[in-house]
């Protein structure tokens, strides 16, 4: 599958803010 | 373990395993969970969303995991 500049920007995005609650979490149970 | 139910954690692992820049659809995942009720995988996608275990990525059908990346 070939995504556009503007897909892979916006799944990037998505990534980060994944990673940014992920590492919420882990804070949290800590 | 990770905290997760086995259902949880079925999903996660089958999100895991696709490859494609997408990430894997949702009536792929339903397809592989043969049974499973469409509110429970849901319910399970939104949670692991919630928790950062998921992302969505060209829509809110597809998804790919933040883990090992």
């Amino acid at each position: 599958v070939c995504l556009t500049e503007e897909q892979k920007r916006k799944i990037e995005e998505n990534r980060q803010r994944a990673l940014a609650r992920r590492a919420e979490r882990l804070a949290a149970q800590r | 373990t990770n905290g997760l139910t086995p259902h949880q954690s079925q999903i996660l692992n089958l999100i895991k395993s696709c490859r494609g820049s997408e990430g894997m659809a949702f009536d792929d995942l339903k397809a592989r969970l043969h049974g499973m009720n469409v509110n429970t995988i849901k319910q399970a996608l939104e949670f692991l969303s919630n928790e950062g275990h998921i992302y969505s990525t060209v829509d809110e059908d597809h998804f790919k995991s933040t883990d090992g990346d």
